[in-house]
């Protein structure tokens, strides 16, 4: 463990819980992606099946759990409790364009030919972009709540801080993994626009708004 | 460098 490693979990563990937060206090998920939140259910639950055959530590199986809890209680609020809210005339990305290509990927590319790795590598190719949905909607209704965009912002940042990560662990450690960093760029590259955004407008105090 | 197979990030 190191420093950006950590940090870059808290910022997830905080992005996860502001999400949460937002739609419980505000009773509302206006301006939330479902689809997102769906694709994370699914990138915790394939990536964290290991919590059933292996044990790492303590921090490693109880930040799992939390994830997992967390995301699947998001989609709950979204999907059931505050359904009334849900946009769904904005969120409209086709999500099939996503898995269908994630899911062929992972079989063509990967470390080892088993269910497990596969399911690993499919997770990290989905991660990468399964914001994509959220980002669309965002640019389909032209804003975005601030409380939103803190959301996104920690997202985008803990992926950001892994990068670093695998830079410290292969100069310290010897280790990396190609899928992984790769699919690490990919999804920091798809947040620089948010992060222009997100830093010239809404810490200077602005909405975000996109048009303009 | 080796490649740690061992999967110990989240």
């Amino acid at each position: 463990m190191n420093i950006f490693r950590l940090t870059g979990d808290l910022s997830h563990l905080a992005a996860i819980i502001i999400l949460l937060l937002k739609i419980w206090k505000s009773r509302s998920c206006a301006g939330i992606s479902g689809k997102s939140q769906i694709l994370f259910a699914m990138v915790f639950t394939t990536r964290y099946l290991d919590l059933l055959t292996a044990y790492i530590s303590l921090y490693n199986t109880s930040m799992k759990i939390i994830y997992i809890g967390c995301s699947y209680a998001t989609v709950y609020l979204i999907y059931a409790k505050f359904k009334a809210t849900y946009d769904g005339n904005h969120d409209t990305f086709r999500v099939e364009f996503l898995v269908v290509p994630v899911g062929g990927l992972s079989f063509l590319v990967n470390h080892d030919f088993s269910p497990l790795e596969i399911l690993w590598t499919f997770s990290i190719y989905l991660e990468a972009v399964a914001i994509l949905p959220q980002l669309f909607m965002i640019s389909k209704t032209g804003e975005a709540e601030t409380i939103t965009t803190h959301y996104l912002f920690f997202l985008g940042l803990y992926r950001a801080l892994y990068l670093i990560n695998w830079v410290w662990r292969f100069y310290f450690e010897g280790f990396f993994d190609m899928i992984a960093i790769v699919a690490g760029v990919v999804q920091t590259i798809l947040y620089c626009d948010f992060f222009y955004l997100y830093v010239t407008k809404v810490l200077k105090g602005k909405k975000l708004s996109l048009p303009a | 460098p080796v490649k740690k197979k061992r999967k110990d990030e989240l």
